[in-house]
């Protein structure tokens, strides 16, 4: 599949949505 | 108690080649069962030592089975259900000591936990929970996640398990106000978890905090795509979906399972494959279980078709076996063996 069809990725997704994310 | 003899002769006339990478290690007959709606196998703890056990749920009766040697098993504790009719079984991992299962009609209305009470040998259940349940899945760390209600009206909370089959510890979800169909925990990122939606989303929660990470829309041309299990690799997401209502199209087949990529970041996705029947097989899928690298689904034509997640094709058909559709499989928790089921009660156990 194409990588860059899917935008910037973060190795620390888990960590930096969940400090964005309301609690 | 009941002794039960393994019976593989009559399987002489499957079409080994159709078996593929099958290998069948024994059979159980479970001759009180009416109607088999479920399976599993668990480590099940007895006098401080684990053992392999079988769980078979029928309409009105739970067993539990255990292993002799691999080729006899013996009934150990059943349990009876007079009201309300067995739904499915759900596995807990982590959890040694008691049976998950969920009862109803045509939704589950409860989930009951099963157990055996070590001073007196014998048989009880609690009720755990109750109400208009859409999705349950037993987590790691022995946990359980359900969803309650619809829409705005939904509560998703997961339970701790403590002693005796009670709750220890009880954490809510933020409901992402859509009905949520299935819950998939994610390999490689330990506090996260799935669900698939009615409105075609996939959510993230963070099952430690509650919180709700993301919401992504996935692709329309597949209808009420449910997830099976999912990967956390090199900062994406790779998800398993199964889809029981596609239509036959002429470019793709007909897709039993869906290996999507999500970037949880930037909620983008794309297919990566589709796994579809060998040419010359019909069928939709039925009812499923996805373990690791490979997916199992029971087809409306009654065979059971296994792929491997990474070669991208089917590596295995099982056609009926003594003219008896199958209708259940699932992967086992406790070695590489594969259960499949009949109605009948009848469950073959076969090393993959």
């Amino acid at each position: 599949c194409r990588k860059a069809d899917l935008g910037p990725i973060s190795l620390n997704w888990f960590e930096e949505l969940s400090s964005e994310a309301p609690l | 108690h009941s002794i039960e003899q393994t019976e593989i002769g009559d399987l002489a006339a499957c079409d080994s080649l159709n078996l593929g990478n099958l290998q069948l290690v024994s059979k159980l007959k479970n001759p009180s069962c009416s109607c088999s709606v479920d399976v599993s196998a668990m480590w099940w703890e007895r006098a401080g030592a684990k053992e392999p056990c079988i769980v078979i749920a029928c309409e009105d009766v739970v067993s539990l089975w255990r292993s002799l040697d691999m080729s006899q098993w013996e009934k150990a504790y059943t349990w009876h259900f007079t009201e309300v009719p067995v739904l499915q079984i759900i596995p807990v991992p982590d959890v040694f000591d008691l049976i998950c299962v969920a009862l109803g009609n045509l939704e589950i209305r409860e989930i009951r936990v099963l157990l055996c009470s070590s001073s007196a040998e014998s048989e009880k259940q609690v009720l755990l929970k109750s109400g208009n349940i859409k999705a349950v899945l037993g987590l790691a760390k022995r946990r359980l996640v359900s969803s309650i209600g619809t829409f705005g009206d939904q509560q998703v909370q997961i339970i701790t398990f403590g002693e005796n089959g009670g709750s220890k510890d009880e954490q809510f979800l933020m409901s992402p106000d859509e009905t949520i169909l299935a819950f998939a925990e994610v390999q490689g990122a330990q506090e996260a978890l799935l669900g698939s939606t009615i409105m075609n989303n996939i959510v993230i929660w963070n099952s430690k905090t509650g919180q709700l990470l993301k919401k992504m829309h996935i692709d329309d041309c597949y209808q009420a795509s449910v997830c099976h299990r999912a990967y956390s690799e090199m900062g994406l997401l790779f998800v398993v979906l199964s889809h029981s209502c596609v239509k036959e199209s002429q470019s793709f087949g007909n897709p039993v399972f869906q290996l999507l990529v999500i970037n949880p970041k930037t909620t983008l996705s794309l297919d990566v494959l589709l796994y579809s029947l060998p040419q010359g097989q019909a069928g939709r899928f039925l009812d499923g279980d996805v373990k690791d690298h490979v997916a199992a689904a029971v087809l409306t034509s009654g065979t059971i078709a296994i792929w491997d997640l990474l070669l991208g094709h089917c590596t295995a058909l099982l056609p009926p076996v003594s003219e008896q559709n199958w209708s259940l499989v699932k992967w086992s928790g406790t070695d590489s063996h594969l259960l499949a089921g009949q109605k009948d009660g009848n469950i073959f156990i076969y090393r993959y």
